[in-house]
């Protein structure tokens, strides 16, 4: 790693930054959540933290522009140079400026915006480029990077931590013995489609599949393969969070709905929608809700159950608005089906509930449970 | 042919030129020099350039050194100020 000549770093630990402008390739959150994930990746290793301003003088000003932009230092159209910033510093220094002739993009289609802010967030902290072709501050875009594994190399924290040291122990850090590093975290496991315990975060059809999620993955079973295929969720939709809570097809409005927290999102196919997230207290839960289950769409009656807890409330997808005379216990409607419900499905006039590794088929005229399955018995195990 | 020939090794050259003024401070007053290749100032900033990226360091503007110049890049220089 080098850090720029004179070594300029920033002489506090709190600073700001304002988005000036946005790009029309993509929709303000998301470049909100770019730069939001391209500042996280330093703050994760050195005391500095970073909160947003929206208007005036910020440390860290971040602006889209083609050509001469008034900085002398002209953008050249598409492709070549992609953005460019400046070391820390007053006034322009410290800022980022990308160009707006690139096509930027949430995936790697085109130029991915984190990425690309990522690098240049650490030439406003004071990195130059570095010489190792594995590094973040190497100053060549590597479009291969795999999006979703992404990481700091050593090299690149090393040149940071040169400037601004590690980041603080937390308060509730117990005391790391200095002599020895304790061992990276090992990655996460990948789930295994045929585990018997295995139990699913969220369950939706789309466009005829079904998806099955869990973690940071699913299990999507399509018409011409008999085995399902196995995804990150961030290779389709590198801006939905993982472990996810919920998710539902709106088949009339050829969308999913995709819920964590308290907040959602709508994708439509692999494109998720402008104006979202959303807080699911738009839908007509009470602030006491902070989360939901399951989720499933009725495709006939046009009404959405939602689960929480031991509780469901039904939502008329033509008013758009939750039902009155909610919530309902799902035991008494739903006689035979366990709480909690972790995921729900319908297919083949049936509805299916997944409760850890279990999974109650139930028919809604008979209004009994009919079979109990393993929850993995979608994927052909 | 030859001609056009030329024409291809000039617009290369441009494209070559460019970048190491942008990127590895060949000032301009070594733009005369810039059409014989082989003035040390040029080879030397070929030179620094292919360490610097991680490629072979010959000196000579091969394939893979003209492809890693051709690859998009961040805007600030890899070297001086």
């Amino acid at each position: 790693f080098r850090t720029f000549p004179g070594m300029p770093k920033w002489r506090k630990t709190q600073l700001t930054y304002r988005i000036v402008n946005y790009t029309p390739d993509l929709p303000k959150e998301a470049v909100d959540s770019a730069i939001e994930r391209a500042l996280k990746v330093w703050e994760e290793v050195t005391p500095l933290t970073f909160s947003r301003v929206y208007e005036g003088e910020a440390d860290i000003m971040v602006s889209f522009a083609v050509g001469e932009h008034g900085d002398f230092f002209s953008f050249d159209g598409p492709g070549e140079s992609l953005a460019h910033a400046y070391p820390p510093g007053p006034g322009i220094y410290g800022d980022v400026h990308f160009d707006d002739d690139e096509k930027w993009t949430e995936d790697a289609s085109g130029t991915n915006l984190f990425l690309v802010a990522a690098h240049e967030l650490g030439h406003s902290l004071g990195l130059f480029h570095s010489a190792n072709t594995e590094a973040l501050m190497y100053p060549v875009y590597n479009s291969f990077t795999d999006l979703t594994r992404f990481h700091l190399a050593q090299d690149d924290v090393d040149g940071i931590q040169s400037l601004y040291g590690p980041p603080p122990a937390s308060s509730d850090d117990t005391p790391v013995p200095t002599e020895s590093v304790p061992p990276p975290p090992p990655p996460p496991e990948t789930p295994a489609m045929c585990d018997p315990t295995l139990s699913f975060d969220a369950v939706s059809t789309l466009r005829g599949e079904v998806l099955f999620f869990k973690d940071r993955y699913f299990w999507r079973r399509t018409h011409w393969n008999i085995k399902p295929e196995f995804h990150l969720i961030s290779a389709f939709w590198p801006s939905l969070p993982s472990n996810l809570d919920a998710a539902y097809e709106d088949h009339s409005k050829d969308t999913v709905f995709i819920f964590k927290g308290n907040r959602f999102w709508a994708v439509r196919g692999n494109e998720v929608q402008a104006g979202y997230p959303r807080s699911i207290h738009i839908l007509g839960f009470p602030p006491t809700i902070r989360k939901i289950d399951a989720a499933v769409s009725d495709k006939e009656k046009k009404k959405t159950y939602f689960f929480v807890e031991d509780k469901y409330w039904r939502f008329d997808e033509n008013s758009q608005a939750m039902e009155l005379g909610f919530p309902r216990l799902i035991a008494e409607d739903f006689p035979g089906v366990e709480p909690k419900v972790d995921a729900a499905l319908q297919a083949f006039g049936f509805f299916y509930f997944f409760s850890g590794s279990s999974q109650f088929e139930f028919d809604p005229n008979a209004r009994m449970v009919t079979h109990i399955l393993k929850s993995n018995s979608w994927l052909h195990c | 042919y030859t001609l056009k020939r030329a024409a291809k090794e000039d617009s290369r050259m441009g494209l070559v030129q460019k970048y190491l003024e942008n990127y590895y401070g060949l000032t301009k007053e070594t733009r005369q020099f810039f059409r014989r290749r082989d003035s040390d100032t040029v080879v030397g900033k070929i030179q620094k350039m292919q360490k610097f990226l991680g490629l072979e360091v010959t000196g000579k503007l091969d394939s893979s050194t003209l492809e890693v110049m051709l690859k998009p890049r961040c805007g600030v220089p890899d070297v001086g100020h």
